[in-house]
């Protein structure tokens, strides 16, 4: 597909699940066939797209360990054009369940490969876990790049380096072509001090998107909806920033 | 000690550390001998008080793998009578390095155990990591208690459910004498509906400390001195807050 993308960021509460829900959310909006993947045992990513784990069936779990085809779990979005493969409390287990198989790290590669032979994709992209076990470089493997949602303060940036080492790692075995589509800054609060030092910081060794997330209540009500904030409130300046960032998305070519 | 608690959440970004280092500096400038032990391979607490990963030498990973006591890996902080056992990325290897031992959820509790027959603590806190893996289930069993950080949103709420899903397990099985201290609100907005009403819907079921912690600059800003807002900014809304937090935590004789 053009954008097959993991969102990743180790630190907790920067923002993922919020990116990954409404820049998948918005680049269906514009036409294109999306898939969202969530990696993340909290389900965060599919209740906010209407699907609470209590309400799921088989799920992302299912796919990894072999039970199920990524096909088979896939759901409906509130959007035309996203589906959405699913995550319950299950996935908590898979880390362990998996420790002994040799192709423990590529399971959700492998399970994308076969769903894109019969059914077309424009974008991939897969919410990840604050944490660098094995959902996440499931993630890393099975992505060409990766989409980083950065807050704009101290322990976030510390986690940057924690970050890019893992990639490196990843880089150096199982995935050599990994790439780092750029970082997008997230609960962006112009008027603090710190977040422009920590903005210029990361523009000196990064991509940064043009397209910076302020923080908006918006983007924290719409969860509760069930729904991507470009449903929610369209006007929102959250909206209008993640519409932003998919249009950044879509424009590029692959080079 | 008085108080022997884990900081847990599993969402990320609610406070945890913000939280669990703030408690334990106001806790010390009350006179009290704190011991705050980092078990986030991030090692944001460690950070937080001047102590960052790279520089740190033995940590809690050693400790748990059975290379070093508690008592070794212990380092001074910027207020007297806190001391810290620091994390570093080690700890992410723990996991899987334990997964056959069968003491592996105990190996915390046991050092602390042993720690505490030749050096006195009125509190010892566990700032613990965004997951609900081995590392968060040895402090979990190491507590008497848990103190559970709350950001007043959409997905922190619905993890709640999870994390009291973990605590019974943990209950059931390996520490059935743990406890809920209570819950902190953190990072609340009172110009938000959404806040308030998940205030409300918390505080009928569980037990809500009378401090809550407000959305305030001086406490994102005081990591990057390594330093607990109680010293970078005492009179600032996050140290008054923190400093009241401290002070119900000490009031309440442990029946
Ligand atoms: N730009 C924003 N403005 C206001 N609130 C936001 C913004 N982005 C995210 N939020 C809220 O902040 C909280 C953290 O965001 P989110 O859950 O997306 O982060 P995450 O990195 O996925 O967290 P985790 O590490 O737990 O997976 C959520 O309650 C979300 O609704
Ligand atoms: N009350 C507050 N007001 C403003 N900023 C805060 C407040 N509490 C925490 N922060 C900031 O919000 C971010 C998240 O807080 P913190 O890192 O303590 O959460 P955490 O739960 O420990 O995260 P993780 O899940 O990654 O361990 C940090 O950058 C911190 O400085
Ligand atoms: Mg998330
Ligand atoms: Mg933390």
């Amino acid at each position: 597909p053009f954008n097959r993308l993991a969102v990743v960021n180790q630190k907790g509460g920067v923002g993922k699940t919020t990116t990954a829900v409404n820049v998948a959310a918005a680049l269906a909006q514009r036409g294109r066939r999306v898939l969202l993947i969530d990696m993340d045992p909290q389900g965060n990513a599919s209740s906010g797209l209407g699907h609470p784990t209590r309400t799921v069936g088989s799920s992302i779990y299912n796919v990894l360990i072999g039970e199920a085809a990524l096909r088979d779990v896939l759901l409906p979005c509130p959007v035309d054009g996203l589906f959405l493969a699913p995550a319950t409390q299950d996935l908590v287990a898979a880390e362990i369940e998996l420790v002994d198989e040799p192709d423990r790290a590529s399971r959700l590669r492998a399970a994308i490969d076969v769903l894109l032979t019969d059914m077309p994709f424009d974008d991939v992209l897969v919410d990840c876990p604050p944490s660098l076990g094995l959902l996440t470089v499931n993630a890393l493997v099975a992505a060409d790049e990766v989409l980083v949602p950065l807050q704009c303060e101290y322990y976030a940036l510390e986690g940057l380096t924690h970050l890019m080492a893992t990639i490196e790692r990843v880089r150096a075995g199982l995935h050599p072509t990994l790439g780092v589509k750029g970082l997008v800054l997230t609960m962006f609060d112009a008027r603090n001090n710190l977040a422009h030092q920590v903005a210029a910081e990361v523009r000196k060794h990064f991509f940064v998107f043009d397209a910076v997330i302020p923080r908006n209540v918006r983007l924290s009500e719409a969860p509760s909806h069930g729904k991507p904030v470009t449903l929610y409130d369209p006007s929102s300046k959250g909206a209008v920033a993640y519409q932003l960032l998919a249009s950044e998305l879509s424009a590029e070519k692959k080079s």
